[in-house]
């Protein structure tokens, strides 16, 4: 089963087109390997970005260098998983 | 194992096993009003399962609702189960559903996307598209929301395997979706079409492919904010709504665009919660609150396609 320790949402508040043009491209930053839970759509919108723990760093600081807004939706993923997966298994019993 | 359908939890998670169990059971309970039809079977081979819910007569206006397109978007096959059951236990004894049901058969589409629904439960909670291979990529899976003959392979969707958003090969690859449309083709007479994902509160209705307006726009907007105003109603949940392209970005090939090109004039995509706390994991506690409210704005479209024959 995959795991995802230390894997965050970061809800991000991009401030004009060109921000979230910049978004878009994380997308394609094939390395990061994001996952938009919602897709740069328009400014007035948040975007939600599944971020791996191991490209926390470099998303932050993408984000950062960028003056994106944004803060941290899920802090660690895999602990809302088990909360899931502890009330299915309660839900059983 | 599911004895009846009253000792089951609403308010939990379920496997796919266990949603295909309590369907037997909600069958047995209620044979004069539901049936269970196999509309095809997935990639991996699953059977795909409609409810049907009929009072009789033949090949009556029908409403189909699916949920469950996108595997992890698991408030929305909760939210399924806990409409039918509410459709089953609120026939003969409220009037409103009542007449909607001498009037109009309803299908519901539980688990639209098995595949994807299993593999959530087994190997990756966030999985989103289906389970086939994809010839010349190691990358698995196609959106099953991308699929669908219209607007197909535009700028709304992408060209590559491993996107979350990949359209397919070609339409209607993915036989999750042939199955839904050779299904709605030879019935003819749906009415409306309601499609339920989740989360970002929102409805939407066509097009996504292009900014131009339905022919319908100004009365799918008009029973939008009706249906809206009643779901709100319950718990204070706040939606937008409006065309997918104008309200969010271009989608192409989605089920809505599809189901109106193909005379189905009713067609809206629900986004259910949350508006950001949770994402995909939004907390079972969240389930039956979020089918409440949702009920309410389905019964005003279900009551529009009942006095609004066309």
């Amino acid at each position: 089963q995959k795991l995802f320790v230390g894997d965050q949402v970061l809800r991000v508040t991009a401030k004009n087109e060109e921000q979230l043009t910049l978004l878009r491209g994380l997308e394609g930053m094939e390395h990061l390997q994001v996952d938009l839970w919602r897709s740069p759509a328009k400014a007035s919108l948040p975007v939600d970005i599944h971020v791996p723990f191991h490209s926390l760093q470099s998303v932050k600081a993408f984000l950062e260098y960028n003056d994106i807004p944004y803060s941290i939706m899920l802090e660690d993923l895999q602990l809302l998983l088990d909360q899931e997966q502890e009330e299915m298994k309660r839900s059983r019993m | 194992l599911v004895r009846n359908t009253n000792s089951f939890s609403y308010s939990t998670y379920h496997t796919l096993d266990e949603i295909y169990n309590w369907i037997d059971s909600l069958v047995a309970e209620h044979p004069d009003l539901v049936s269970k039809i196999q509309i095809g079977h997935t990639y991996e081979n699953r059977p795909i399962y409609v409810l049907k819910f009929s009072t009789g007569g033949s090949n009556r206006p029908a409403i189909w609702i699916d949920t469950g397109i996108h595997s992890r978007e698991w408030i929305t096959q909760a939210t399924g189960i806990w409409t039918a059951k509410k459709i089953a236990s609120d026939y003969g004894k409220e009037s409103t559903l009542t007449s909607i049901l001498n009037n109009l058969d309803i299908f519901l589409l539980i688990v639209t996307n098995p595949d994807g629904f299993a593999y959530t439960h087994s190997t990756n909670r966030m999985w989103r598209k289906t389970r086939s291979i994809n010839a010349g990529s190691a990358c698995v899976g196609v959106d099953p929301n991308r699929n669908w003959d219209a607007g197909f392979g535009g700028p709304g969707a992408s060209k590559n395997p491993c996107s979350e958003t990949y359209h397919g090969a070609y339409p209607h690859s993915e036989s999750e979706v042939k199955a839904i449309v050779d299904f709605l083709l030879s019935h003819g007479n749906v009415k409306s079409l309601l499609s339920i994902h989740s989360y970002s509160q929102m409805l939407l209705f066509p097009y996504g492919y292009t900014n131009n307006l339905a022919p319908d726009h100004e009365a799918l907007n008009n029973l939008a904010r009706e249906a809206l105003s009643a779901l709100t109603s319950l718990h204070g949940t706040k939606y937008t709504y409006g065309t997918t392209f104008a309200t969010i970005y271009q989608a192409d090939g989605t089920t809505i665009d599809w189901a109106y090109n193909n005379g189905i004039k009713y067609s809206y995509t629900f986004e259910l919660r949350d508006t950001g706390r949770y994402g995909f994991i939004l907390p079972a506690n969240q389930i039956i609150p979020t089918a409440e409210e949702t009920w309410l704005a389905l019964v005003k479209i279900f009551e529009h396609v009942r006095d609004n024959p066309y």
